[in-house]
Order: C-alpha cells, then structure tokens, then sequence
C-alpha cells in the first residue's frame, strides 16, 4: 500500500475570499502530515500533524479561528481514532487550548476513557501540562466575531437558526435555497 | 472543521477531527466531530473517516461509521460509497455535508453535497486538492 495522507478544511458556503486561504492550508496540513508519517511511521502522528497546523490557521475553524458560541466564546471538540487498535480518544468544551486534537489524543492515551468533556477535560489537560492560554479569549479572531455579529442580527430578523434542515427544505446539493452562513458549520 | 485521514504501508488507518463548531450555538452544544462514528471512525479492516458539514444532521446520519459500513457490506469502490452516503444524508435530512475517506486498500473517497469543501492529499510525490465541485488539481512537489 501507498502510505497516503489526506484532509479537509471543513464544507459549507465558503466566501470566495477565503479561499485562497483553504487551499493553501489543505495543502501545508497534508504535506506536514505526510512528512511526519515518513519520520515516524505511525498513522496517529501524521493525523494529529496534519490537524494541528490547520488549528495554528486562522482560515479554519478549529483552534486559532474557531467560531463563536452565543456569548462570544470559543468552545472546541476533537476526536482521533486508530483502525487498527481501534483505539480512541474524544473531547469537548475544550477552552483556551490551542490544539485540542492532542488533548483528544492524550484521552486516548492516558485514560481508561474515550471521551472527556467540560471541567473534567481542561483538568485534564492542565494535569497533563498542556497550556492554557490566558488571559481568556486569545483563540477568538476578527473574522469570528464579524460573523457571530452578522449572525445575531440575521437571527433578529428570523433569518437564521439550528433548523438549516427545515430553512433549506428544498435545498438537495447546496443550491441556491440554502440558508447564508455566518462563520463556518462545523 | 478540520480533519485528516492517513494510511500506512501495512494498512494502517486513523483518523482526526477538530473544530470549533457553528457560529451562534448554543454554550454546551456539542456537534459530530467528537462522535465516533459520526464525526470521526477508523477500522483498518475496512476504512477511516473524517466527516464535516452541518453537525446535526451528520450525527442523525451516524455519516463516518455509514460509510464504511456500506464499504463493509456493498461492492461499492471508496468514492461511490461515500457519495452515496452524503447523498443519502441530504435527501433524507437536508443538512449538507462533506466526506474524506481511505478505504484498505489505500484508495481515497471524497465527496461533499455542501457548496465547497477544501481537501488535499499526498501520496508519494503528488499533492491533489480541490475544494469546489469537481475541482481536481495535482501537483508534483
């Protein structure tokens, strides 16, 4: 078998000026990924890699970039998985942490647990030496918060909820029927 | 939503998936990346999966552990079975999504029923990536 690493950046109606930005962070994470799987040979450390110079870029949401939640803050979540050990490690409400994809991986890792969220996890990671960013707030960019401003104000207007299912009823391939995004979906 | 697929020389696949979410949600609202099977799902038997898109429709779908269990269980090749899956989730419940996948044999799936989805990948010296519909671009570094 060809040892091959592939990733995304995330789907959605992304602005044609962000893309640019997505391209050449697709193509950074995969090479990153594929040169740490020629060093080490494990699958786990190319994934991680490969993750975790997407969540250093502020074109994507996950780490540095990450969207808002209703109150401006962020809220991130990772999971990481081995096919052949099938061996997983998950985490939520991970806050102040610029790489929660190795704080999933450390769940995996370190514990007898595949998922750990909310106060549990940061202990966790404070435990297990990861930095917390202070002061708080530090992984929230400009971009981020231009659109949970836009996406307040669309949904004072009605214009935008959780429902993107109902919104979007006749919506089958992203045509022109879906609902405008504000940010990114996850 | 960010995540990676990758396979080694003997077969060996795992997957990673990170995001912050969607913008305006709800503090505790916890989407697909973290769920296994919905967000994220690797068996080497068969194939890993990194899925993104709308997360409430994809954990409705169970969309990562879907496709490679129509990889177990149908004929279809890595990238049919994907975009049958991400198709079947959208007829079926609206939301759109995306899909990257290495099925066992190192074949790569890639398919999405939202507008755009960036993804690249490498496989010894070529680099492909897209990010429209369609799009296939290949590189040799």
């Amino acid at each position: 078998i060809t040892p091959i690493v592939l990733v995304h950046g995330g789907a959605g109606d992304i602005p044609e000026e962000r893309v640019p930005g997505k391209i050449r962070g697709v193509k950074l994470a995969t090479k990153l990924g594929y040169k740490k799987l020629q060093e080490t040979g494990n699958v786990l450390d190319a994934v991680e890699e490969a993750v975790r110079s997407m969540e250093l870029d502020e074109n994507f949401n996950a780490g540095y970039g990450s969207v808002l939640t209703t109150e401006g803050n962020v809220e991130m979540e990772a999971s990481i998985m081995h096919g052949t050990t099938m061996k997983a490690g998950c985490c939520s409400f991970v806050k102040d942490i610029m790489h929660p994809i190795s704080v999933a991986r450390r769940v995996m890792e370190k514990t007898v647990h595949n998922y750990l969220a909310g106060d549990g996890v940061m202990e966790f990671a404070r435990n297990e030496g990861f930095e917390i960013l202070y002061p708080p707030g530090q992984l929230v960019t400009d971009f981020a918060r231009q659109a949970l401003e836009e996406w307040k104000e669309a949904h004072k207007r009605g214009e935008v909820g959780f429902a993107r299912t109902e919104i979007g009823a006749k919506n089958k391939y992203a045509n022109e029927t879906e609902t405008k995004q504000y940010g990114e979906v996850g | 939503t960010v995540g990676a697929v990758a396979i080694d020389k003997d077969g060996n696949i795992a997957v990673a998936t990170s995001t912050g979410g969607i913008t305006g949600k709800l503090p505790g609202r916890i989407g697909d990346t973290p769920l296994l099977g919905s967000g994220t799902y690797a068996d080497s038997r068969f194939a890993g999966v990194s899925t993104t898109g709308h997360g409430e429709t994809i954990m409705k779908a169970v969309l990562a552990h879907d496709i490679v269990k129509r990889l177990e269980f149908t004929s279809d090749d890595v990238q049919t079975a994907t975009e049958k899956a991400c198709k079947a989730m959208t007829d079926h419940l609206i939301g759109t999504a995306g899909a990257i996948v290495i099925d066992k044999k190192g074949e790569v799936g890639i398919a999405f029923t939202s507008k755009k989805m960036s993804w690249a990948y490498q496989k010894g010296d070529k680099i492909a990536y897209g990010i429209n519909q369609g799009d296939f671009t290949e590189e040799t570094i």
